[in-house]
Formats: C-alpha cells, structure tokens, sequence
C-alpha cells in the first residue's frame, strides 16, 4: 500500500543545504508492522513526514494506494490524512487552548462525525491510554506523558488503518509504554497497519521488521522473527 | 545543600483538585547523583520545578543552600536559578525564532558575560552535545533529538553547581543518550551535583541513589552500589 521510491528531502538553511534523506526507497504492505530505528537525526521523522503525506519529498516517487501523491492538492493530502492515516507526532502538537478531550474529539470533528457518537469515542479513546480523568485538563495542565497519551489517543480516535507513531513511547515509563504497545498491537490484530519510529530495541521487538536509517539512507531492512 | 520537608503541590482545575505531590521530604547533598524514576504522572516534574525554583510547593518547606526558599521573591529566585542551578526541560522550551547558538548563549547574557566570551562557550557547549554544525539552526529546524541536546547545552553551558535534567535523553538513541551520559558523569567527577528524572532503569545505573515516586509520595529512597 506504501511504495517510495528513491525519494529524497533536502532543506535550506542560509546557504546550507541539509539532506535529511538521501536516496530512500521502500514498500510496505497491508498489515505490516515495521519500525523504524536510526541516531538522532538520521532522517526518521522526516521520512515519517512524508510516509504520512504532512509533507513532499524533494526528489522521488511516493505512491499511496495506487495513487501518485506528489502529484496530489493540499485537499486531496488532507483528505487522506484524515481518513486513512493516523499520526503520532513526536513533539505531540496538540492544541495548546483546548483540553484533551477536545484535541481528541478534534480529527472526529474533520470526519463529520455527529457531536454525540464524537464525545463518546473521544473519552472511550483517551480510556485507552489510560487518562479518563484528565479530560478536562489542557496540555500545560499535563505530564509530558499525559500529553504524549493524549496525541495517541487522538491519532486512534478515527481507527485509521494506517498508523505512524514517531517515538511514541519516548516520556513513558516502561510499565505504560507496554500499556501503549499492547493497544498498538490490537490494532495490528485486527488487520491494520504499523509504522513506528523508537530508539528502544525492547519496543521495537513488538514490530515484525526493522528499518535501520543513518544518515539519509537506509541502512538495513530486514524481517524479525516474531516470538 | 538541598532540604525539603512535607513537600505539597495541589493543582486546582475547575472544581477539582490535582494533589500532585502530596508530603515528601528528602536531602540531598553537595557532590551526589541522584536519579527519580517513577510513571508518568506520578510528581516527578513537579518536584523537579520546585527543586529547581520555578515553581513554589503549596506545603512545606524547601531549603536551597541555607535560604528558606519559600520566602524569597521572584527576583531572588531567578538569581539562585541562573547562578546556581542548569536545568533541562522534559519539553526542551527552547525560543522558537532564536537559532540554536542564540539559544544557549541566553544564560550567559543574563550572568552578563560578555558577547565574545559568550560565544565562545555556546559554541563549545554545542560542540560538547555533538550540535557544532547545526548552531545556526531555529528549533523547528532540527530533529527532536538535537532540541533536546540543545536543552541540555544550554543547560551545562553557565557551568552551574547542580544539573537538574528532566528526562534528558527521552529523544535520543542509545549511542547519543550515552554521550549526553558521559557529559553528565565528567560534571559529576569535577564535583557537582547532578538530579535526573528517567524512565530507564540503564539511565538510571549512572547514578548512586535512586528516588522511586509514586502518585505523589516517594515509594523508595536507597542508595545504589556504582559498579
Ligand atoms: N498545571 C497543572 N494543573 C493541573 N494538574 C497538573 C498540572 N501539572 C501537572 N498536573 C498533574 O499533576 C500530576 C503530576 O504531574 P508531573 O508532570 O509532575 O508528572 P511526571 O511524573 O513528570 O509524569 P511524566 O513521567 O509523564 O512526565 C499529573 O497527574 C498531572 O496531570
Ligand atoms: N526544517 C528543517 N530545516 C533544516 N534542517 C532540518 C529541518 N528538519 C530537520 N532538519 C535536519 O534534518 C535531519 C533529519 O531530521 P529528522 O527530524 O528527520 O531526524 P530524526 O531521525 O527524526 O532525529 P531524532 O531521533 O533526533 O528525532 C537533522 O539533521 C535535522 O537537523
Ligand atoms: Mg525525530
Ligand atoms: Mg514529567
């Protein structure tokens, strides 16, 4: 369902140019569950950003379920975020006004979803993640993890088939990252897809096959035993 | 050199209160390493904020140095914070539209170094966090983990006598967290003191006591055997 292909992405800085990826090509089916690994700033996240159609490769193809999307509006890449992508960012980006409950309820609001079934799926969401009875608190009225939930929460809120989860264990002590990962992997029971950028091997262990990036290029793809 | 007794923190949010911490009382002294572990929303940044003098308890006492802490004014506490103590925000709160040099030289100008000096040692605390070649990058345009390191520059770079590092290596990759590792460890053996919040138990391991929080109360205070 995901295929680049010889994709790169360089920025400018001043007179600098930054090459955040190389050369990358990649495909990735239907109910895989992959993680990504690498140094910091290896590329990851901005691959992450360009699998999830936040942002456009400088060079290469991106085809996402048969459809090419460099070639896509900024509607059409926001339709398909909404409907089919669910995206844990690894700095959150949560709404810094709202609570969590509304930042939860937000991508449902994008899905026309009616405003009864709406709460009820945002506080059965934010249950998941454990944080029911901090619905009402706004992200500065948080734990760094309690955010962290909370963009987990709301990246699942739409059951998006796709997810791409950026270190989303990073502000989580062990015992609710495995909390998290056992959600992650219900999902996966049921038929969908996983990508999640980690810098823990213990967390990446929950994946089928691993991706090693350094430098803008990848460095091994290989499939790992599931135990 | 740090006393705090019958440690409350009550959040108020709407109707409801958030006891936060709830009664701890601990000591630390000059030259030790300590690390607090505990999950998320357990206290851990709240009693990092009151220890670090951005945030007052709403119980008890806290003695920095000799000085009844909760009787000085927001004056006093910005002095003890930029002369005494470094501290790394589990969120980084780096300013957005300065690049990274400016960032960690932002400390010394408030100690009033002056401008060729200051540059100087931004550029060698950069160095030291393995981010020379990215001093003229804003926030946004770095990866997760290089803001993260620029927290932790921008920390060191005043050379105080006490690090407070609120999950400092949370973004960052085995190898990478091990140098921010190292950096802390050859402050630690020039004689300073070194408090940090993590969540993983081989971070943890640098230390020589180990505070265990749990729901606002410490759980377990011992000291560790350093191999
Ligand atoms: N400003 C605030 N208003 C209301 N509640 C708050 C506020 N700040 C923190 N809290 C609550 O206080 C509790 C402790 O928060 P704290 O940030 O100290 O946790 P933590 O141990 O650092 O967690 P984490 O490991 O997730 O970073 C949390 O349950 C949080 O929801
Ligand atoms: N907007 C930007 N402008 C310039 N350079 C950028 C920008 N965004 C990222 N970079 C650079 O591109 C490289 C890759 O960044 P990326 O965020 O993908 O790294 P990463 O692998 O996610 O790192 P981390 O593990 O620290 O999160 C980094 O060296 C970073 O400095
Ligand atoms: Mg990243
Ligand atoms: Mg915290």
């Amino acid at each position: 369902i995901i295929t680049i292909e010889h994709v790169a992405k360089v920025y400018e800085v001043g007179a600098e140019e930054v090459h955040a990826l190389r050369d990358v090509s990649l495909k990735i089916d239907k109910n895989e569950y992959v993680a990504i690994m690498g140094p910091s700033g290896s590329g990851k996240s901005t691959l992450m950003n360009i699998l999830g159609c936040l942002d456009t490769p400088t060079r290469g193809l991106y085809n996402f379920k048969g459809h090419n999307v460099s070639e896509m509006n900024d509607n059409e890449l926001a339709k398909i975020r909404n409907k089919e992508i669910g995206f844990v960012f690894q700095t959150f980006n949560l709404l810094p006004r709202s609570d969590a409950l509304h930042n939860v309820e937000l991508p449902l609001i994008y899905a026309g979803v009616p405003a009864s079934e709406r709460k009820e799926r945002a506080i059965l969401a934010l249950e998941n993640v454990g944080l029911a009875d901090r619905m009402h608190h706004k992200p500065n009225e948080l734990s760094g993890g309690q955010r962290q939930r909370v963009a987990v929460a709301r990246a699942l809120v739409t059951r998006p088939s796709i997810i791409l989860a950026d270190e989303p264990t990073g502000n989580l002590d062990t015992k609710t990252g495995e909390d998290i990962m056992s959600l992650f992997n219900d999902i996966y029971q049921q038929g969908n897809t996983i990508i999640l950028v980690t810098h823990e091997e213990y967390i990446a262990e929950h994946a089928e096959r691993i991706i090693r990036i350094r430098d803008g290029l990848i460095e091994r793809d290989e499939n790992v035993i599931k135990r």
